[in-house]
């Protein structure tokens, strides 16, 4: 039976690592 | 005819200042050194004043950044308090004075560049995480991360998912079972998921001298 369930997220870290708040590259687009 | 060039006098000097050759940009007076001791070659640190320059003068120019000119920098609009770019700022800000000199600006990113120890990425990230700074990650601040990301996402999970992924978290990180996630913890954990270090590295760093070609024109130095 195919699994078709949200991607189970490993753990709370790679969450908090989707904040575009952690993403520097903004100071290297105009 | 002395009277007349006593006149001239405060004007030659403002002349001379400006034209003073060994007038150093404010913050690379030292590009050699600060290449030295960071991933930088001496021409990457020139590029990289190039961009330091830009987010520094774009509401004060005063050669430093402020917590404004960061924010403005990284989402090109004045968001509003954010808990991480607050804990980034102060990484950056290792002299504690709340605003960012250029040396200051080099060494943070310096951990940012493709080529910088992983380490040194894995220490970086443990801190950014380490809220309260007191050497462990705490489930609380854990938490407080994660409920901070959802509400800037506008996703909305109930306090019981969220309790079951940090419970998932912990399963996982805390080996020594006593309710924190200390360094070597955090980088075992690092180390069997290396996607959470993906923020920790800007691939844009490899090419900053081809991104800012101007420094040429101000180059100390001949970086071959």
């Amino acid at each position: 039976q195919r699994n078709s369930g949200p991607p189970i997220l490993i753990n709370a870290f790679q969450l908090i690592g989707m904040s575009s708040c952690l993403d520097l590259s903004g100071f290297f687009e105009k | 005819m002395l009277q007349c060039l006593e006149g001239f006098k405060p004007l030659f000097a403002s002349i001379l200042r400006c034209c003073d050759l060994n007038n150093q940009p404010r913050g690379l007076e030292d590009p050699e050194l600060l290449a030295r001791e960071t991933v930088f070659s001496v021409s990457e640190i020139e590029a990289l004043y190039e961009l330091f320059k830009r987010i520094s003068s774009a509401v004060i120019d005063d050669g430093l950044i402020n917590k404004e000119e960061f924010q403005l920098a990284l989402f090109k609009i004045n968001k509003k308090e954010s808990l991480f770019v607050d804990r980034v700022f102060d990484l950056f800000d290792t002299k504690h004075s709340g605003i960012l000199g250029f040396e200051e600006f080099a060494r943070a990113l310096s951990v940012f560049h493709p080529n910088a120890l992983v380490d040194d990425k894995i220490e970086f990230s443990f801190q950014l995480y380490d809220l309260k700074q007191q050497g462990f990650i705490e489930r609380q601040e854990v938490k407080q991360m994660v409920v901070t990301t959802l509400a800037e996402s506008g996703m909305n999970l109930s306090d019981d998912v969220i309790e079951n992924i940090i419970n998932k978290t912990f399963e996982q990180a805390d080996t020594k079972h006593d309710g924190k996630i200390d360094k070597e913890e955090w980088k075992n954990l690092v180390l069997r998921h290396p996607s959470l270090l993906k923020n920790m590295t800007l691939q844009y760093l490899k090419d900053i001298t081809t991104t800012f070609p101007s420094f040429v024109f101000h180059s100390q130095v001949d970086d071959t």
